[in-house]
This record gives structure tokens, sequence and C-alpha cells, in this order.
């Protein structure tokens, strides 16, 4: 097995918070602005491709 | 790679030779300016095909949890560390999880849902099946545009007809695709070179969904990539899904090889299940 080859198994995260304020919990950490999120994706090496959401959440393709 | 980012839920999912928890204190600290505070964490992963590619903290396991149990606050105090084997040693799978008190999971028989998630991971796909995801050269697309095509191509906008698709094809070859449907979210990410090809399924779920649902998610995901190899790892309050995965699975050629359980304090039941394609 080559020792160059991308890595295809993922590793993966799932935190949860809670708050007080029933304002922010309504949208929590979707207001995060997108220069913060992207902040923490150049910690982890990666960036926005594409971007989707509905009322509920938001989901974001990223690559390498 | 993908991101989903619920009011009081972030969940990220990276390959590569990505430092994905590197992520963990200043997701933390974005949300405690929020007003928000952290309240459990879950960390999973397979086994790597190439670790020692894999750079710091993720160069071993044992040295994950030790970046995680240095970055979370001492609040999230119920914690646990379990790597699941299986009969195949490039398949294991690899859970961290902590919580504070308010997060360790009694489960009830009158909690008003019991969600799922299902992690599935599939190696040495079928080949034919494997080069719809290598774009065309000079195609004349974008991510965006080729990545529909893919989806189109190969069947995977039919998993959940029912959600709307993000998708994006990486050059030369590669894809990846997030589908959200309600509060729902399923993701796929397909590696498809040769000697190394891989995909990937997670979605989530209710043990109320129809039983029907997660049968023909599974069916429909072999029938998009058969692969040799494919582990399901699904965490839930309640043992009401992980039952299902085996009658979903082997009738489609692969045969179940190990499964194994643990507790954790937050998630609830992890099961991790491995599959492979059964002799003739």
């Amino acid at each position: 097995m080559a020792e160059s080859g991308f890595e295809g198994f993922e590793k993966r995260l799932e935190l949860h918070f809670f708050g007080d304020d029933p304002v922010i919990h309504d949208m929590g950490l979707r207001l995060l602005d997108f220069d913060s999120l992207q902040e923490v994706l150049d910690a982890v090496q990666c960036t926005v491709v594409s971007a989707v959401g509905n009322q509920y959440f938001d989901a974001y393709v990223l690559s390498e | 790679s993908s991101l989903f980012v619920y009011p009081t839920k972030i969940i990220i999912k990276t390959c590569g030779t990505t430092q994905l928890l590197k992520s963990v204190r200043p997701l933390i600290n974005y949300a405690h300016d929020l007003g928000l505070t952290i309240c459990s964490c879950r960390y999973t992963r397979g086994n790597f095909i190439f670790p020692k590619s894999q750079p710091f903290p993720h160069t071993s396991f044992k040295e994950e949890v030790i970046y995680l149990e240095d970055k979370l606050p001492i609040t999230l105090c119920y914690r646990k560390a379990t790597v699941m084997p299986s009969k195949m040693t490039s398949h294991a799978w690899h859970v961290f999880t902590a919580c504070d008190q308010t997060q360790v999971v009694t489960p009830l028989p009158n909690m008003p849902d019991i969600a799922f998630t299902m992690e599935i991971c599939m190696t040495d796909l079928d080949r034919v099946l494997a080069r719809k995801f290598f774009r065309r050269p000079n195609d004349g697309k974008n991510g965006d545009t080729a990545g529909k095509e893919m989806t189109d191509l190969t069947g995977i906008g039919d998993i959940n007809p029912g959600a709307i698709i993000c998708d994006f094809a990486f050059d030369p070859c590669g894809y990846s695709m997030n589908g959200i449907d309600g509060d729902r979210y399923s993701t796929i990410h397909v590696t498809p070179e040769d000697g190394y090809s891989y995909a990937s399924y997670e979605c989530v779920g209710s043990v109320y969904d129809d039983q029907d649902d997660v049968v023909q998610m599974l069916k429909k995901v072999v029938q998009v990539f058969r692969p040799a190899t494919m582990s399901v790892s699904t965490t839930c309050a309640s043992h009401e899904v992980w039952t299902r995965v085996a009658h979903a699975i082997e009738p489609l050629g692969l045969k179940c090889r190990s499964c194994i359980m643990d507790e954790f304090p937050s998630a609830g039941t992890v099961v991790f299940q491995t599959f492979t394609v059964a002799r003739r």
C-alpha cells in the first residue's frame, strides 16, 4: 500500500452547548460570523467550498 | 469534509491530514462569546489507512485523548475513551466522549425522541462505480456543476429524495455532499483512487422513524458504492436501530463479521459492526 495516498477515513467531532439567554439560544452557534468559522477551519487546515442551510441548521462542504 | 452548525450543536468531520481537534478550543471560546457553554463532546474515527502521515495530535488515539483531555473544561468530568476492535486489524472504531452532569444519558421510556447517528465507512469500492467520481478532463465544469453531475450519475440523489443536496466534485477526483432534510443531515465523502478507495456515509435519524427507512437507506448506499468492506457505527440511547443494520446489509451480499457495543455516559450505546463480501 503506497504510503502517500489520500486518507479517506475521517475524524469526527461533535460538541454540544447550552446557554441561558433565550434569544441567543434560538440561533446560538448559527450567529457565529463566517470569519470566525473560517478561523476555526484554518486551525484544522480546511476551507469552505460550498454551503446550504435551512431554518434548522447550516451545512458546509469543506476541502483540505 | 463537512461542517454542520446547529444553534447549540456543531459537528465537524474532516479527512486527509487535517488537524480536526485543533478546532476544539476556538469553538469553545467563540461559543462562550455568544453566551454558550460546552456540555458534551464526542470524537470518533475509524482506523487511518496512512497513520504515519497524520500530524499531531492525530499521531495516535492515545495522543488525541491526551489532547482532548487538556482542551476540555473540567466540568466535562464524565469521560470515556475506547477502541472498539473488529476481526479485521484494518477496522477498529475509536470513541472518546466527555460530558457534564446534565448530559449523562438516562434512557427513559418516555423520552420524546431518541435520535441516532449512523457513521458508515466503506473501502475497496467497486472500481467501475468508483470511476464515476473522477472528473472528465476539460469537462468545462466547476466543482459545483461537476458535483451535481456526479450526484445524478451515481444515484446518490435517490438515497434521500426529500433532501436538499449541496454537492462538490474535486479535481481530478473525489466527491463530497451534504443533504439537509428538516433538522437532519446526511453526508457522503468519496476517495475513489484504486488501492485506497474509500467512501463514507453518515446520517442522523430517530428510533421512531419507519423501520424500513434505515433498511432502504443502507441498501441504496451499498448499491452506489458496492464496497468489499464496510463498517457501520450506530450511536443511540437505545438498541432499536443497530439490530436492523445486519438485516438490511446481509441480503446485499455483505456478511456481518463482527459486532461489538459499548456504553458511553453521554452518547449512550455505540455499536460497531463490520461487514465483508460474502464468499460464494
